[in-house]
């Protein structure tokens, strides 16, 4: 772990009690290499750890008995607070309609979410009425998919048979003020954002629906290209949040730190399993724990 | 990458920032540029244009040892069927890949037969039957819900009786980190074996070329659940270079077979490490 690398860099300081520039260094070596493995973006982890420098070649750390630990303690408290603090809440109003637009890469678990989160909805919310929405018209099965999850949860999921999901997205929302339904979730087509034409669609889709949120969903185990999808989808789209998943796998996420850090955006939930309740709150100090190892 | 001026710390660091993009891994970013130094040393590199041709030749000799220089295919068999089992964490392409391999065979004239041993996940099966229809395959299936095992046996007997070509087995994306999926996975590697003993002739682990440095891991657990013979690198088409495939050569010994390159049946392609090295550079 990070503790106990750093422990063996000032362990030879025992006895001096002082840190100079060159142990500094060392343990920067070290964040620098484990942020790294955790796949955190390389610009960002550069950013970070000349941060952490400043800080801990600061007064309060040359005083310290323990150098150690306090350069933990830096490293911590600097990562929670990229992290961002942990005060998105999901707030759904019975008497109005409210949307979700799902949107990310091909196989982030879209689907699956936004399944979880029709549920979610329901369980948390009074009066809540929730109905899946099948806009992705491409990927074999995908609406055959959606509509057999909200089956399992007794919700139901609009579908008609066109290629425009924008004429799909109109007539759900009539569909939902006729049915009484209060709460939209859109699938979407997982697609690359580089592809002019798919990211349109989604412009187009945002407009038609006009979302309360649309969430980004992203695979926990991406690696340094998460900084490029997520600033493109988000510069497109302007997101209200991220949903990572997979986050039930052994990767370390540092992919949150660096959607966060290129976005703005939350972390508003983690996926922890392929089951309907595996979706879990944001915890800003938990992931930076798993970031760090 | 700007290859200008002289050859100094600077340029290797360079280097080495291009290689932790493409997500090569800081381990193994280090040991190829430990490499080079070592190389500029010994073969007194002075000319800077040197540096791409020895650092490429450097990673080339990485992919391709045991190979002597040439990727490797897939295999080719004199008995029928030849079986290939497609392995991996969720959502990383396996069934899409199948369908698209299956399309590239019955085009070569083979008989194809797909087995839908996920029975798991919702529409799983409909989905693999999709592209069944679309590659003019056959396909094994029974009910979500099925032992995926017993799946596999009886796919394979059908197999067998009806002298097919190919057989590509499709399984449920599953976690390193759960003990009883990998023990499911290594349950339907034995019972290939007790149907054709040689089999599977290629057991393919399929990553999602977006993926950061758990892709090692995630060789690692999968090779002893079932033995990898090779990996398929999927959704090339996007922005990331897929550069842990390096580490999962170097380190496991486990060669790239196939790219993915997007959502069509035409959309697969065989490995060729200078066009991934010519991603990573240029
Ligand atoms: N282990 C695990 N698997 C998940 C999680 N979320 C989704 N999955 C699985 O990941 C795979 C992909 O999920 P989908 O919901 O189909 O992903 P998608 O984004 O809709 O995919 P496309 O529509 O093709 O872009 C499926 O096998 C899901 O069961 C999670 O939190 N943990
Ligand atoms: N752009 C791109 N998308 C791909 C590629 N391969 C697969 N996909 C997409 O990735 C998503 C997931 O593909 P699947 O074939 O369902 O993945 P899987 O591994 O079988 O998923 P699970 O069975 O749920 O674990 C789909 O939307 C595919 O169209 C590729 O090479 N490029
Ligand atoms: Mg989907
Ligand atoms: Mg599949």
């Amino acid at each position: 772990s990070l503790q106990e690398r750093f422990d063996g860099i000032f362990r030879k300081l025992k006895g001096k009690g002082k840190l100079n520039d060159d142990n500094i260094k060392e343990a920067m070596r070290e964040i620098r290499r484990a942020l790294l493995e955790a796949d955190v973006n390389f610009k960002i982890v550069k950013n970070f750890v000349d941060q952490v420098s400043e800080k801990a070649v600061g007064q309060e750390v040359m005083k310290s008995l323990t150098p150690g630990h306090q350069v933990v303690k830096i490293v911590h408290e600097q990562l929670i607070q990229l992290m961002g603090s942990q005060n998105f809440k999901l707030n759904f109003n019975d008497n109005r309609t409210n949307k979700i637009m799902m949107v990310g890469l091909q196989g982030s678990g879209k689907t699956t979410t936004s399944a979880k989160l029709a549920s979610l909805g329901r369980k948390k919310f009074k009066n809540i009425s929730p109905m899946l929405v099948a806009c992705d018209v491409y990927r074999p099965a995908a609406i055959e998919q959606l509509t057999v999850l909200g089956k399992q949860l007794d919700i139901p999921t609009f579908t008609i048979n066109t290629k425009n999901v924008v004429k799909i997205a109109k007539k759900a929302l009539k569909e939902a003020e006729s049915e009484n339904k209060n709460l939209l979730i859109f699938d979407t087509a997982g697609r690359l954002h580089i592809d002019q034409v798919l990211m349109k669609e989604l412009r187009d889709l945002k407009q038609t629906i006009q979302p309360d949120y649309i969430f980004f969903v992203a695979d926990a185990m991406t690696g340094q290209d998460a900084v490029n999808v997520a600033r493109e989808f988000n510069d497109q789209l302007e997101f209200d949040g991220v949903i990572l998943t997979k986050m039930d796998s052994d990767a370390r996420g540092g992919a949150a730190l660096s959607i966060k850090a290129v976005t703005g955006k939350p972390v508003v939930f983690l996926g922890a399993g392929e089951k309907i309740s595996d979706l879990e709150e944001f915890h800003p100090k938990r992931m930076a724990d798993r970031i760090l190892g | 990458l700007q290859l200008r001026g002289k050859i100094d710390e600077e340029l290797l660091e360079d280097l080495e920032e291009a290689l932790i993009k493409a997500d090569v891994g800081v381990e193994t970013s280090g040991d190829i540029i430990d490499k080079l130094r070592l190389r500029i040393r010994e073969e007194k590199i002075t000319e800077t244009v040197e540096i791409q041709r020895t650092i490429t030749g450097i990673i080339k000799d990485m992919m391709l040892a045991d190979y002597a220089g040439k990727e490797p295919g897939l295999k080719e068999l004199n008995s029928k069927p030849l079986v290939i089992l497609f392995t991996g964490v969720n959502g990383v392409g396996k069934t899409t890949t199948i369908g698209k391999l299956a399309k590239r065979y019955v085009d070569t004239g083979k008989s194809v037969l797909l087995i839908a041993a996920d029975t798991f996940r919702a529409a799983a099966i409909d989905q693999l039957a999709i592209w069944a229809e679309r590659a003019g395959a056959d396909i094994s299936r029974q009910n979500q819900g099925a032992d995926p095992s017993s799946v596999v046996f009886d796919g394979l007997k059908k197999a067998l009786n009806s002298n097919v070509d190919i057989v590509l087995i499709d399984t449920a994306g599953r976690q390193h980190t759960k003990i009883n999926l990998m023990n499911e996975l290594n349950k339907i590697d034995r019972t290939i074996k007790k149907v054709i003993p040689d089999a599977p002739h290629e057991s393919l682990l399929v990553v999602d070329a977006t993926t950061g440095q758990n892709a090692l891991m995630q060789a690692e657990m999968f090779g002893k659940a079932t033995n990898l013979s090779g990996v398929v690198l999927t959704k090339l088409d996007g922005t990331a270079k897929g550069g842990i495939v390096v580490g999962i050569k170097h380190q496991l010994d486990v060669p790239v077979k196939l790219i993915g390159v997007g959502e069509s049946t035409a959309d697969l392609r065989d490995f060729s490490v200078d066009e991934f090295l010519k991603a990573i550079f240029d």
